[in-house]
């Protein structure tokens, strides 16, 4: 995080905030929601209040405006440069602006005005912009489901540095980004894609491309604004293109690297039973047909071309696979099967049914 | 091989598009005299590595294809790099 030069901030900790004008792309009361909850991630991790008042000077002043808006700083039309806000002061002091060409809205589409107004606040109270790819204060617009959003640990530990913590008698945490070479990393879940591995933790993905040295992060939104952050288990069919993605007791399908409609389905279409409520790992073997599924400590076995779970299962991990045990996630490669727990990764020789190699769980990162 | 007509035509697009980026986030001075610039020092690449740095970018102070990338995406208005 980055403190803005000079280190401004507001003398007193009860702020008073106004909406100026709406923009008529949403409704009224979806521009207040939005810059409530906005607001309300700042506040429950700071001391800071915010009182909303209709016709007197606030301290921060929150309008929608059009290109040359008399502040020096034109906007430029739809795109580009979103939104601007003023560091901590008198008069135009924490005022926050918002071009009104933007395409605003309470979700996905276009822009997300919370998440949009949360950033520019940041700077009303103080921040500059953070070069950590997963803090809220990150130049770039990134998109997050509004109702799953966390403010980033980068981010409280900026504004705690400059206010103090809340109040709360337990201090608010956020996620951290992943580091590649953390060594301490453990991932969700792992698929293969079309050639490429995706390593899935919380929001994020690292796309590893065999052409290439690094691993990429992303936000799983960047790809897929659809599907949740959490995912807790994946597998390629490579044989119908399709990875599947599974979260609590629902899935999703991809067809190359679109979501395919209908979906989330209930896990029980695959022929779980009810008793089961998540998968911990899968992974599909091409040369079978065979998809295996670790829940806890048990497997069970998918028929691909019977789109079937096969009899007499589920069987004990141990049984099959040694003492790999409860396994977060897998995926095959070149014939041999890679079980990851933690930050040990074991190579599985599904021939001999032996753990052949014992790895780090971030080896494909060349670190 | 002489550069096609529309190959010049991005390469002017892009860097306009680089330059336009440095002045509002990293703070380029608007130079119009560009012939005029001494010998040696080049502020826009000085001020392209600062923006590859802050991305955690290869910084090589040319506009790569993973530069161009980032300074096409939608963004907040306020500068990177002071304010």
């Amino acid at each position: 995080y980055v403190f803005t030069p000079g280190n401004p901030k507001w003398k007193r900790n009860n702020l008073t905030y106004r909406i100026l004008n709406y923009t008529p792309k949403m409704r009224q009361a979806d521009v207040d929601e939005a810059i409530r909850k906005a607001l309300s991630v700042w506040s429950n991790v700071t001391p800071l209040t915010f009182r909303k008042v209709e016709d007197k000077e606030a301290d921060i002043m929150i309008s929608f405006a059009y290109r040359d808006h008399q502040d020096n700083s034109p906007f430029d039309g739809p795109n580009g440069q979103l939104a601007h806000a003023f560091q901590p002061g008198e008069g135009i002091g924490g005022d926050v602006h918002l071009d009104e060409e933007e395409t605003w809205t309470k979700d996905g589409r276009g822009y997300n005005l919370f998440i949009v107004i949360a950033h520019e606040l940041g700077h009303s109270l103080g921040l500059s912009h953070s070069n950590d790819p997963g803090a809220l204060m990150y130049p770039t617009y990134s998109y997050t489901d509004p109702n799953e959003f966390l403010l980033p640990q980068d981010d409280i530990d900026g504004i705690q540095a400059i206010y103090g913590q809340s109040n709360a008698a337990v201090q608010p945490t956020g996620p951290v980004t992943p580091q590649a070479c953390d060594p301490n990393l453990t991932f969700d879940a792992i698929t293969t894609l079309r050639g490429e591995k995706i390593f899935f933790k919380g929001r994020y993905m690292l796309r590893k491309h065999p052409a290439r040295t690094e691993a990429e992060l992303n936000f799983i939104s960047l790809l897929w604004p659809k599907l949740p952050s959490g995912i807790q288990a994946a597998y390629e069919n490579v044989e119908r293109d399709e990875v599947l993605l599974f979260k609590e007791d629902k899935y999703w399908v991809l067809r190359g690297y679109d979501i395919a409609p209908g979906y989330p389905k209930p896990i029980y279409h695959l022929g779980f039973p009810k008793t089961v409520k998540r998968v911990n790992a899968a992974y599909s073997d091409e040369t079978t047909g065979k998809t295996y599924f670790f829940i806890a400590d048990r497997y069970w076995r998918y028929d691909e071309n019977k789109k079937s779970m096969d009899h007499g299962y589920p069987k004990k991990i141990v049984s099959k696979f040694g003492k790999t045990g409860r396994v977060d996630a897998a995926f095959q490669k070149d014939g041999y099967v890679y079980f990851f727990r933690g930050t040990t990764q074991f190579q599985f020789d599904p021939r001999t049914k032996r753990i052949v190699r014992k790895m780090k769980s971030i080896s494909w990162f060349n670190c | 091989l002489p550069v096609a007509p529309e190959e010049a035509e991005d390469e002017g697009k892009n860097l306009q598009l680089v330059e336009s980026y440095l002045q509002n986030f990293y703070n380029l001075q608007k130079d119009h005299q560009h012939h005029l610039r001494n010998k040696g020092k080049n502020p826009l690449a000085a001020k392209l590595k600062e923006m590859q740095a802050f991305f955690g970018l290869e910084v090589t102070g040319k506009p790569d294809l993973e530069t161009l990338e980032i300074m096409k995406k939608p963004r907040c208005a306020i500068p990177d790099i002071g304010q």
